[in-house]
């Protein structure tokens, strides 16, 4: 089983929507995934069609001595399963903070559930801070969605060193599953020069290029993955060609 | 002088692109502005042309005893000056937690200029952490950037109550300067749903709706506010339009 957490302080550069549309392209696939939302504004649940506002729920399993099991949620999509998350996340840095182990809390939480799924997605939110820790501290992998924007990569070297230095201080096998570009809009020359930009020095870039799609942004409306809603769409084939990309990049080690 | 944070917990909504040109648009029209970052990723120094990474910056003044007054740099836009953010702000919510008055930091710092600058815009990150906390307690009004995205939606309900929550414990005088559209694209039917959805339910949404154009993208990678870069585009009209709306609401009282 790989933990893969998808990360990016930058804020609206397409994470939630690369967790759910990845989660559910991995799950059409015939992979059983678990998506577990870390993020305070809970996106991930809506865009999955699973109820907001449940108990229990990701805040319970790091502080409340709930089961990560008992906190599952089924979703509109078979072999996917969603951990949700709570409001009660946008206070938990200074609770978790005074905890011993602090950063090892959601690691520990997911040890309960490490045989029942192939691949655990942790949709993190737009922060470096405890709880985006402790998904790094948790994971094995770490996917990067950039969206083309200039503003987009100015914050990426920082993400990049502080991953660096979650594998030296406190998660010696989290390795950088990749860099994925999202909102790509061929028709100006701003996206075509970020993407260029991307190619030319991160190394780990996927060749899988998400468009800006209307599409993406209307699914979650309707409470359902892009697979779902729009399946035949040029969005909905990126994220399978991405998920491909994703299974041979962990199968190949 | 009045002191207007700029705020939403949703990532990636035009916060910085809003504070950026509205602080350009308010300094074209003759207002004395001063922009205060206190993002950690930083952003707006790097939109105006000020230098990165420079000390003394808004962490030193919040926690390491400088005066905010110190901090001022000067930006290529006349009559707008920066107090710049800092990576460090990151983990600033840990060292201000144990402080005492840990929400009035702010509020104390930008005592020292009240009376060199009439407006005051504060940028804040994606997050309604402490340093969030801090910019509502320091504010005397509140203008919230809203994406005309369906997920952009989903959060507005949860801020406002914390606004509510800020005025009855923090700071009984922050009032809702008001809503405004970013991002629209009239062609699209999501964009004109969402906007119609603002319309009904929000009584401050500005009249100004600002367009989704690749000119707010390229203004930063300029090092310049899109007043500047593009003077005669729809985003600088939209953002003079915005300042002009703003001075009316801000007079009328
Ligand atoms: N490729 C795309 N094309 C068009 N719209 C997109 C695309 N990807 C995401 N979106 C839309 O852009 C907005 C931001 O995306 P999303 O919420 O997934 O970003 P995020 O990084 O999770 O944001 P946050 O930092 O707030 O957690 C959403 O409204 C989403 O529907
Ligand atoms: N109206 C617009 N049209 C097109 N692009 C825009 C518009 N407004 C902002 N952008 C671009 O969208 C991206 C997000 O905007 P911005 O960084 O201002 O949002 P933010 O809310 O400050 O993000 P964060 O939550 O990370 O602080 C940036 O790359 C910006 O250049
Ligand atoms: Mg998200
Ligand atoms: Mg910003």
């Amino acid at each position: 089983m790989t933990i893969v957490a998808i990360a990016n302080q930058k804020g609206g550069v397409g994470k939630t929507t690369t967790a759910v549309n990845l989660a559910a392209a991995l799950a059409e696939r015939g992979v059983r995934v678990l998506l577990v939302d870390v993020d305070a504004q809970g996106n991930a649940a809506s865009a999955l069609g699973a109820p907001r506002g449940v108990r229990p729920n990701i805040f319970d399993a790091l502080l409340g001595g709930v089961a990560l099991e008992d906190c599952i949620l089924a979703t509109g999509t078979e072999r996917l399963d969603l951990v949700p998350s709570s409001l009660d996340l946008a206070g938990a840095e200074l609770d978790l903070a005074a905890l011993p182990e602090r950063e090892q809390r959601l690691a520990a939480a997911l040890g309960g559930v490490r045989g029942r799924y192939e691949i655990i997605l942790i949709d993190c939110g737009p922060s470096l801070g405890l709880i985006t820790l402790n998904a790094l501290t948790a994971a094995d992998q770490v996917l990067i969605p950039v969206q083309c924007e200039y503003l987009a990569l100015e914050g990426l070297a920082a993400l990049i060193d502080t991953i660096a230095r979650v594998r030296r201080q406190l998660n010696p096998s989290l390795c950088m599953l990749g860099v994925v570009a999202t909102m790509y809009d061929g028709r100006t020359r701003l996206a075509r020069d970020v993407a260029d930009e991307l190619r030319r020095h991160i190394n780990t870039l996927f060749e899988t290029i998400i468009p800006r799609s209307v599409r993406l942004g209307e699914a979650p409306s309707h409470q359902m993955a892009v697979l779902q809603y729009a399946p035949n769409s040029r969005a909905a084939e990126a994220y399978r060609e991405l998920a491909e990309e994703v299974l041979a990049r962990l199968n190949s080690g």
